[in-house]
Order: structure tokens, then sequence, then C-alpha cells
């Protein structure tokens, strides 16, 4: 473990606190998309198979328990609780989700580090990682002004995988043979995907002036 | 042969 990652893992918490708080909070979840939260919820299932066979730390089983349960719980408000379902943008989250499964999955299945099963789901979960903000992103463009709350989540959450490039640059120095090429070149994928939103954040946190995605 | 690698990070 080294601090990027550290604080790359504990930004990804605050992310899902902040939505955690925003749905609660405001009993709302207006400008989430429900696809992207799909998404995410496959991402963690499909990467976290090895939760019972793999024993790494207890910090690493406790961080697997806790994103595989709060993006089920988010999934599962955004459907079911009246409150929360009622506030969903529907018409607004029609970003063709299925496409990015697809693609992901095919991709896995000609690139991964080996031929087997888990390995094919792991490599897969990290391409669709890679992609599942997109429906968020078109939202937010859509839902023209986003609130606060909103903003601070998906910034968060562009910000802890820049954090992870961090930390593999520094096992790269450590130990030149630690290579993790799928994860590493699909987080500087996931990360340029907000070179946008993170301009328009910035120019918002400049001005002192609410956040703006142009149409 | 490389052991199994395990992916050691969330």
């Amino acid at each position: 473990m080294n601090i990027f990652r550290f604080l790359g893992d504990m930004t990804h918490l605050i992310s899902i606190l902040i939505l955690l708080l925003k749905i609660y909070a405001t009993k709302s979840c207006s400008g989430i998309s429900l696809k992207t939260q799909e998404l995410y919820a496959l991402v963690f299932l499909t990467r976290y198979l090895d939760l019972f066979t793999d024993f790494i730390s207890v910090y690493n089983t406790v961080m697997k328990l806790v994103f595989i349960a709060s993006s089920l719980a988010i999934v599962w408000c955004m459907r079911n609780h009246p409150l929360v379902r009622r506030s969903y943008d529907k018409q607004l989250d029609t970003f063709r989700h299925y496409f990015l499964l697809l693609a992901s999955f095919l991709l896995a299945l000609l690139l991964h580090e080996k031929f087997a099963f888990q390995e094919v789901l792991w490599a897969f979960s990290i391409y669709l990682e890679a992609v599942a903000i997109l429906p968020q992103l078109v939202l937010l463009q859509r839902s023209g002004n986003v609130d606060n709350l909103t903003g601070q989540y998906v910034f968060f959450l562009g910000a802890y995988r820049a954090l992870y490039i961090f930390n593999w640059i520094y096992r790269y120095f450590i130990d030149p043979h630690f290579t993790r090429w799928i994860a590493c070149v699909s987080g500087l994928v996931q990360t340029a995907l907000y070179a946008d939103f993170f301009y328009y954040y910035f120019i918002s946190w400049k001005n002192n002036a609410k956040l703006q995605l142009p149409a | 042969e490389d052991e199994d690698e395990v992916h050691d990070e969330l």
C-alpha cells in the first residue's frame, strides 16, 4: 500500500459517501444517472469475485464489501424508494449503456492477463469502470445546472482514479517488474474522460459560480 | 512461470 493508493481509495469512499448523503438527506437522486450506478455495481461485483478466495488484508476485504454494498444500495434506492425514484431524471438518462457492457466484455475476451473466468471478468470490470461515468456526464450536460453535492460526487469520483495513476507510477519505480498495463491504460482513459468536467469544475470554483456544463 | 498474480488493488 502507498499513500497515493490510500488517498485514492479514501477519495473513492468519499465520493460514495457524498452520493449516499445526497440521496439520504434530500431524498432525491435528481442529476444522478441510474445507468452509471448500475454499471458501477456490476464493476464491483465482477471485480471482487476473489472476495472469498484470496484474502489480502482486512482493509482490502472491508473496502470491497463497502463498495459492493453501497453501490447495490444506491441502485436499489433509485429503483424502489418511493421518494427517491420519483426524482430520477428518467427522460434525461438515456445513454445506451448496454453498448458499454458489450464493448467492455468483447475487449476483455481479447485483452486480459490470463484466459480464465475470473481474469476475464476482472479485465471486463476494469474496462467497464473506465467508461461507466459516460451516462452520468451526458446526464449532467443535459440537465444544465448541477447541484453542489452531485458536482462534488463526480469530482471525487474522477480524482480517485487520477490518484491511482500516481500509485502505478510509484509502484513501477519501486519495482520495475510491476506492470499493470490493463489497469493503467484504462485508468488513463477513465481520467481523461473527466477532463472537460474538471475544467468546468475548476472554472466554477475559481469564479465561485454555479457549476455549468455546456450542452 | 510467474505465480498467479493476485489483484491486490481495489
